[in-house]
């Protein structure tokens, strides 16, 4: 799951 | 990581890799602005800040550093390499994207998730990815016609955008914790960039005559 804000995208 | 997303930095990717094939094969830039390559070594550059320090996965740190090496690869070449730098047109590529720069960095200290380094220049890559395209359309009207390997990167270009879009809509209805909100909207309005140049690719390639965008 991605928190709030983490930037996992390109 | 969904389909979308995946399919998406794959389409981003060829855009680039049709781009440095078009440059190594033919040796000639002729048709690309250096300027809208100049914008997106920039926005790699300032987006990937976090490469050596927030490590998301293997996946993304490869690509990030791909495609950090490519768009700087593409702005040597167009400068620096003998051959292909005759071909640019400089007195074509003229729009002024200093202002453009200015505009983005001005928006990305107003408009942020935190008022940091980090995320000040992130928001300043969305904003600058959305009209980094800007330079190439204005070079492609001017000089009327798109040759076709330009005309399938700034093709390319657009699908990786919508299918972004789409792997947002996804994840907004199967993750609790989505709220990209910049990229979102910035992405948006990048992708509306692309659908005049979509319309008159459709248009070229329905009634099968040249690519003319109106001038």
């Amino acid at each position: 799951k991605t928190t709030k804000g983490v930037k996992d995208e390109l | 990581m969904n389909i979308f997303r995946f399919a998406g930095d794959m389409t981003h990717l060829i855009s680039i890799l049709i781009l440095l094939l078009k440059i190594y094969a033919t040796k000639s830039c002729a048709g690309i602005s250096l300027k809208t390559q100049e914008l997106y070594a920039l926005v790699f550059l300032t987006r990937y800040l976090d490469l050596f320090t927030d490590y998301v996965s293997l996946y993304n740190t490869v690509m990030k550093i791909v495609f950090i090496a490519s768009s700087l690869a593409i702005v040597w070449c167009m400068r620096r390499h003998p051959l292909v730098r005759r071909s640019y047109d400089k007195d074509l590529d003229t729009f002024r994207h200093q202002y453009v720069v200015l505009a983005c960095f001005v928006l990305a200290l107003l408009l942020n998730e935190k008022f940091t380094i980090q995320e000040v220049f992130w928001a300043f890559s969305i904003y600058l990815e959305a009209v980094a395209i800007l330079p190439q359309l204005v070079l492609l009207q001017r000089s009327g016609n798109v040759d076709n390997l330009t005309g399938q990167y700034v093709l390319f270009l657009g699908a990786y955008r919508g299918l972004y879009i789409i792997n947002w809509i996804y994840r907004y209805f199967t993750e609790d914790h989505f709220t990209r909100w910049i990229a979102c909207v910035s992405g948006l309005v990048q992708t509306g960039l692309y659908a005049d140049f979509f319309y008159y690719y459709y248009l070229s390639w329905k009634t099968n005559t040249k690519l003319k965008l109106p001038a």
